[in-house]
């Protein structure tokens, strides 16, 4: 799975 | 956005929604937890610093913005317009032991050792500890207001949503952030003994008490 750095969530 | 996630923003906005609502129409801040509410104002602040140099979407920027101004709206109801009913006494957790070990976990454990990345994995720390002042301050006064226990419902609900949207990112858009993810198990189960007893009041139509 893709890490989440772009933080789109609240 | 999935259902879940959807949810989740629109049991947060309830939640503040009823807050600010019934500090309105009581016209007091009893049973409020001011440390909790400034905790959250810093929570906000740290976490959507990104505003300014990173634009994700209308609704993203948006419910930032309404996040922050209504945290700081909160913080300025407690502590000034109604702070005559503020009972000090009782909220007096010890916010250090809160914010220390979020900084040193956002520190350890980030996505990137900048700034921003640090603040935001600290914001997540926090977050899930943030409601401790308030629950420390219920279970000394044992009992709490109709509307502050539907706050605080509302609230851990909120994280609670965001659970299942993580798994479904992690299937349908092979995404994983194991930080939040962590971060808002440790926060529901913050909340799971206040939402067992939450069920229990609410559907026997009992007034709120904690053991």
């Amino acid at each position: 799975a893709r890490q989440a750095t772009e933080h789109d969530e609240l | 956005m999935n259902i879940f996630r959807m949810a989740g923003d629109v049991a947060h906005i309830v939640s503040i929604i009823i807050l600010l609502h019934s500090i309105e129409t009581t016209q007091s801040v009893n049973g409020l937890s001011l440390k909790t509410q400034v905790l959250y104002t810093i929570v906000f602040i740290s976490r959507y610093l990104d505003l300014f140099y990173r634009y994700i979407s209308l609704y993203n920027s948006f419910m930032k913005v309404f996040y922050i101004s209504s945290s700081i709206y909160t913080v300025y109801l407690i502590a000034n317009k109604y702070n005559k009913s503020i009972k000090e006494h009782v909220d007096n957790f010890e916010v250090k032991y809160l914010l220390g070990p979020s900084f040193i976990l956002g520190f350890l454990f980030n996505y990137g050792f900048t700034l921003p990345e640090i603040l935001w994995s600290f914001s997540l720390w926090l977050e899930a500890v943030a409601i401790l002042p308030q629950l420390f301050m219920l279970q000394k006064t044992g009992e709490a207001e109709v509307l502050t226990t539907h706050y605080i419902f509302a609230l851990g609900l909120y994280r609670a949503l965001y659970i299942p949207n993580w798994f479904y990112r992690y299937f349908a858009e092979d995404k994983f952030d194991k930080l939040a993810v962590l971060t808002g198990i440790i926060q529901t189960v913050i909340y799971s003994d206040f939402f067992y007893i939450y069920y229990k009041s609410a559907f026997k139509g009992k007034k709120f008490k904690l053991p």
